[in-house]
């Protein structure tokens, strides 16, 4: 048996908006930490990693670690028929073939559930160990959104280049070039508006924009997004979710031949 | 020429 109580039903709406366009199908996994999600895209590019720990929700209960497999398409239409202010409660039984989601108006006027049927999903699970990186940033995610929808009018691909003088996002095509450089700003008045460059050594990592716009749809779960990189890995894109988890998009980069 | 890399050529399978 499994339910899960969200009062903020919001950011799961906000959390499928996020992936769905890089995920079609999932397993959702519940345990005693939290529900999660590990899926890469079609083309094994890039992987995204979401937790939602078990403290943010207002009631979580999950007797057994339960893997559950959602058309993401078809979860995310469900959930839209949520208000935004609904408390949304994720029910399934132990090795039943549904999900059920429930919705509740704040004023417990509405209430609605939704069956939606559970697929077999063969997933490949990564291990994916801690790292030290190169570089990291952490700036307003409207302003990363804003770069890389900027960017990919001009080429296909991005170069994000940390030095001492900050962070420079570059790219090329048929009508030009265009780069875009950050400096370390931490004097704003709201912490969020900040641009933190911690840089232990300077990189340099080529990235399809695609894959950039595509992860910068979560932008509306968080002010601010962290960007790490290495020269031997993938970037890892970081959106928090509130105070109860993340998701984490990792992009492999592009090499010259 | 610019060549895409994929995840699993750099974490392996759990």
């Amino acid at each position: 048996m499994l339910e899960l109580r969200l009062v903020q039903g919001s950011l799961l709406k906000k959390v499928l908006e996020s992936i769905k366009d890089l995920v079609n199908d999932a397993n959702f996994d519940c345990s005693s930490t939290g529900f999660s999600l590990q899926a890469m895209d079609s083309s094994h590019v890039a992987l995204v990693s979401l937790l939602l720990r078990s403290e943010g929700f207002e009631h979580y209960r999950c007797d057994r670690n339960l893997s559950m497999g959602m058309n993401l398409g078809n979860m995310s239409k469900m959930l839209k028929c949520a208000g935004n202010d609904d408390i949304i409660t994720i029910k399934a039984d132990d090795g039943g073939d549904t999900v059920t989601f429930m919705f509740e108006s704040p004023t417990q006027d509405k209430i609605a559930d939704f069956e939606m049927k559970l697929m077999d999903i063969d997933s490949e699970h990564l291990g994916i160990p801690d790292a030290e990186y190169h570089s990291i940033v952490r700036m307003p995610s409207s302003e990363f959104q804003r770069i890389c929808k900027d960017l990919s009018t001009i080429g296909d691909t991005v170069v994000i280049s940390v030095t001492k003088e900050g962070v420079k996002f570059s790219t090329a095509g048929d009508i030009g070039t265009a780069n875009i450089v950050l400096r370390q700003n931490t004097t704003v008045d709201k912490p969020e508006d900040a641009i933190v460059i911690e840089m232990n050594e300077p990189v340099s990592l080529s990235f399809a924009l695609r894959y950039m716009n595509s992860f910068t749809k979560a932008t509306p779960l968080s002010d601010t997004v962290t960007i790490s990189l290495s020269s031997e890995l993938p970037v890892v894109v970081e959106y928090k979710v509130a105070e109860m988890g993340y998701i984490r998009y990792y992009l492999a980069p592009k090499i010259e031949e | 020429k610019e060549t895409q890399l994929r995840i699993e050529a750099f974490y392996s399978f759990s």
